[in-house]
């Protein structure tokens, strides 16, 4: 039962080599799934901020519409409130963590490049090995690095927090019972029975095409993260006929076959969505004109408008905090390996300075 | 997205 435990060992080239495509891949991925996103965010804020889908099912006046209940229950389910305060409530602490660590390791470099530069101006020119400020310059640059993205890092939990107090209230009341909720919506008197009206289909329509296209963007996404492709073979193969490993034409050709087509079919929903919008946008026009405007109707409709946005920021600041604390927890383990190449090369050279303080001193 | 990307920094640079 011998397994060759060198098997998988292959040449530093093809290993950076490696490193390197999935570096590429990963930033391909983030940017197609990234559009998506995006891209439903926006159609979610037009929809929004036009009481869409609200306005065609809100014919009583005083129920709840549809849609809107069951964003409230998408709210509830999700965890409510509690959970995304508890991931806000998480953030500094998981800030503090990732900042000790670094923190640390740098001053592990500041106190024994101190020593060093104490005993060299005792022994001048006999203590005559490189000063350690020099040595540690490349990894004082990684920490300045990581620094400054720490620091965006705490921008970008800012941006959390604010929507967080611009939302809250709102996605406190949707995740009030039933009844409360309703209490909270002013009613207005029945809207004109505009359920004939062939704007009400034309709008309808264009509504499920849009949920249409936002489903089929999950799909698209699940198939471009199923997506996997062994390089090593292709990189193997070119370093051993050319001698030499073009890295980036080999991935950028192999990640242009595993994902040009999903590429094609992300700017085809960024399209579709375009024309779909622009043709809600001219309906809802038509219907807000057959609608009765008055203060109550308009009362509503803010109300209605801010708990559809409400759940939307609600989605978007869970998926925030989501990767938030992802980036957090990842950080940590990129700063503990750093925090080891910071202790072994100041234990290398504490090692050296106690060999070296000794043979002076004997000599 | 919001936070920065850490996939350059999953890159292991081999310490010459």
């Amino acid at each position: 039962k011998f397994t060759d435990l060198f098997e998988k060992m292959v040449p530093m080239a093809v290993q950076q080599s490696m490193s390197i495509y999935s570096q590429r891949k990963a930033e391909t991925v983030n940017r197609l799934v990234g559009t998506m996103r995006e891209t439903t965010n926006l159609c979610n804020g037009v929809l929004a901020s036009l009481n869409l889908p609200a306005a065609l099912e809100d014919l009583s006046g005083d129920s709840i519409p549809q849609s809107i209940a069951e964003k409230a229950r998408s709210v509830v389910q999700l965890g409510g409130l509690q959970s995304i305060e508890q991931l806000i409530k998480d953030l500094p602490e998981l800030l503090t963590r990732n900042r000790e660590i670094l923190d640390e390791s740098l001053k592990m470099l500041d106190n024994e490049e101190t020593t060093d530069n104490e005993l060299r101006t005792k022994f001048n020119q006999r203590w005559n090995r490189t000063p350690s400020g020099d040595l540690y310059k490349p990894l004082r640059a990684e920490g300045g690095n990581f620094r400054d993205i720490l620091d965006k890092a705490v921008q970008a939990d800012q941006v959390v927090r604010d929507r967080y107090s611009a939302h809250g209230d709102m996605i406190a009341l949707l995740c009030r019972p039933e009844d409360e909720l309703n209490a909270a919506i002013p009613s207005a008197n029945p809207t004109k029975t505009l359920q004939g009206s062939e704007v009400v289909n034309v709008l309808r329509s264009l509504l499920s095409q849009l949920d249409e296209m936002k489903k089929e963007r999950e799909t698209i996404e699940g198939e471009i993260k199923a997506v996997t492709f062994d390089m090593s073979a292709t990189f193997l193969m070119a370093l051993a006929q050319d001698g030499v490993l073009n890295e980036e034409q080999l991935s950028l050709s192999q990640l242009d076959q595993l994902y040009g087509a999903y590429n094609q079919r992300v700017q085809a929903t960024v399209r579709t969505q375009e024309e779909l919008l622009g043709q809600v946008q001219t309906s809802h026009q038509e219907f807000s004109s057959l609608k009765q405007s008055n203060t109550e109707a308009n009362q509503r409709e803010e109300v209605l408008k801010k708990l559809a946005s409400a759940h939307d920021s609600y989605v978007e600041i869970s998926s925030n905090l989501r990767e938030g604390t992802k980036f957090y927890n990842d950080l940590t383990e990129i700063l503990l390996k750093f925090q080891n190449k910071c202790s072994d090369i100041v234990f290398a050279r504490k090692t050296e300075r106690e060999e070296l303080l000794k043979y002076l001193q004997q000599s | 997205s919001l936070y920065p990307s850490l996939e350059d920094l999953k890159v292991d640079k081999v310490i010459r």
